[in-house]
């Protein structure tokens, strides 16, 4: 099936970048 | 670390990020830069963590998002049939929600949130500008009547446009380029 993913789901991914 | 954490979600598919800017010495389609190409959900936000924000831009920019294999610009042959619906955003939505309406089309398009319509959609461009920003969602098929308005329709409510203050138009790309001067083009469809 399609990958669909609502605004909730992608939202949790959402991280800092680590600083180097 | 468990190994299901390292895993990462892919997207339906492949997304390039462009950006434009404006140097006169250059002709238009050098001015485009393909910044990066992603698949995945981490991808994105890492991307997006990456780049400065919409807002921060240089008036005469542009950010656009399309999939792998569209050029941002109306003579890509996926593109040349279609056209996009426009958001012209006032002075007050620019200063407030420019960032937050651009977020929010990049999750609508790498979440495929337009449904079976997802097929038709090519990318979208940001372009700020000191007479006002704009934003537009670009789909690949003009006769796509149908799909075009359910686009419109499903976009609007995910930005949260007042439905009867805020009409947006859809604008054919062949009508686009036979404009002349600032005279804008006609819409094909509202919302």
């Amino acid at each position: 099936g399609k990958k669909a993913y609502d605004r909730s789901f992608l939202v949790q991914f959402q991280w800092e970048p680590p600083c180097v | 670390i468990s190994p299901e954490l390292l895993i990462k979600h892919p997207l339906q598919n492949s997304w390039t990020l462009w950006f434009y800017k404006n140097d006169k010495q250059k002709q238009w389609e050098e001015n485009q830069r393909e910044i990066s190409t992603f698949d995945t959900v981490e991808d994105f936000w890492a991307l997006y963590n990456h780049i400065e924000a919409a807002s921060r831009l240089q008036s005469g920019c542009d950010y656009s998002l399309f999939k792998a294999g569209i050029k941002p610009m109306w003579e890509d042959t996926k593109n040349k049939s279609g056209g996009r619906w426009l958001i012209n955003l006032t002075r007050q939505q620019c200063i407030n929600d420019l960032d937050s309406y651009w977020l929010e089309t990049l999750l609508c398009l790498v979440g495929e949130a337009f449904d079976e319509q997802s097929d038709d959609i090519c990318g979208t461009v940001v372009q700020i500008r000191t007479k006002g920003d704009k934003l537009a969602v670009w789909t690949g098929d003009l006769r796509n009547n149908d799909g075009i308005l359910k686009i419109g329709m499903k976009y609007k409510e995910r930005l949260g446009l007042p439905n009867k203050v805020c009409v947006m138009g859809y604008q054919a790309h062949a009508d686009s380029m036979v404009i002349c001067g600032s005279m804008p083009a006609q819409n094909r469809f509202t919302v």
